[in-house]
């Protein structure tokens, strides 16, 4: 649930995917959250 | 009854099977007439200024793109071989593929939104095989699933 | 009824069939399509056509051109806005669409 995994690089994928990605980035309070409580921009979760 | 039912149900499986697959097809077909529209416009273009765009001027399909604020940090992490990428951002962005763009240009002549002049569904139509031309005419009418 | 139903049915097999002939023609027309190779060699935009398809225009626009079946995954924004590309077939390009 915490994770979108699609493939790219094929030429006209299905339109859609990216639309169910927009909307879940789109619809979160995360932002809403962050300033409201002033945090700083988030840590880097992990690095390659 | 029982059988009655049975066919009840069936019926109402194909039905939403067929939706989806008019979906399918009407999205098929937005493609190929975006990107023949595509093809056509850059090769007006090169012949009107008889030279072809720079390289670092262009951007070859297949692609897709990332848009975020200016105001937004991006922290990238890249392996040694770019076969890896990792990015962080304090904001939002949005993700779209490179069909979105040619319909954003246009290149789909609107049947994506089913608002098409009379003009642009002739010109649809002549770019699609017969068999399609029926479903064309359906998606400039406002008929899109 | 059941009659009606059983003619209904079959009317939708058929209606079916036709569409998913028409969706694997259409595939493989797209197909060539776009493989073919003057097509190829059109099938591009320009960095202003980027510029015209986002609102407000003036934003950090990233392209990405990534072989076949990369991978790309997004988290939750809950977690932070991350997205991480894995490729197994070659290299992937990154780049940020100039200002002007």
């Amino acid at each position: 649930r915490s994770r979108i995994l699609i493939s790219i690089g094929e030429s006209f994928g299905s339109a859609d995917k990216f639309q169910k990605i927009n909307q879940m980035l789109s619809s979160s309070d995360w932002s809403l959250k962050r300033s409201l409580d002033g945090g700083s921009a988030p840590k880097p979760l992990k690095r390659l | 009854a029982q059988e009655c039912e049975d066919l009840k149900a069936e019926r109402q499986r194909r039905q939403e099977r067929i939706k989806q697959k008019q979906s399918q097809l009407q999205e098929l077909i937005v493609q190929q007439i975006a990107f023949k529209n595509l093809v056509q416009r850059n090769r007006e273009v090169e012949q009107q200024s008889k030279r072809s765009p720079s390289a670092n001027t262009i951007i070859q399909l297949p692609f897709i793109i990332i848009n975020t604020s200016k105001k937004t940090i991006i922290d990238c992490s890249i392996s040694n071989d770019k076969f890896e990428y990792l990015f962080n951002f304090d904001s939002m962005f949005e993700i779209h593929d490179d069909v979105e763009v040619l319909k954003r240009l246009g290149l789909a002549l609107g049947l994506e939104s089913g608002r098409c002049s009379a003009e642009q569904m002739k010109i649809a139509t002549s770019l699609v095989s017969k068999a399609l031309q029926p479903y064309v005419t359906e998606m400039a009418q406002g008929s899109v699933n | 009824r059941f009659q009606e139903l059983q003619k209904e049915v079959s009317e939708l097999t058929e209606a079916e069939e036709k569409l998913d002939e028409l969706i694997n023609k259409c595939s493989l027309q797209l197909r060539l399509l776009t493989e073919d190779t003057h097509n190829k060699k059109l099938g591009y935009v320009r960095c202003q056509d980027l510029r015209n398809t986002v609102d407000p225009p003036d934003q950090i626009i990233m392209v990405i051109r990534a072989p076949a079946e990369t991978a790309m995954q997004v988290s939750e924004p809950s977690e932070g806005y991350q997205i991480s590309l894995k490729s197994s077939k070659g290299p992937i390009d990154v780049f940020l669409c100039p200002e002007d």
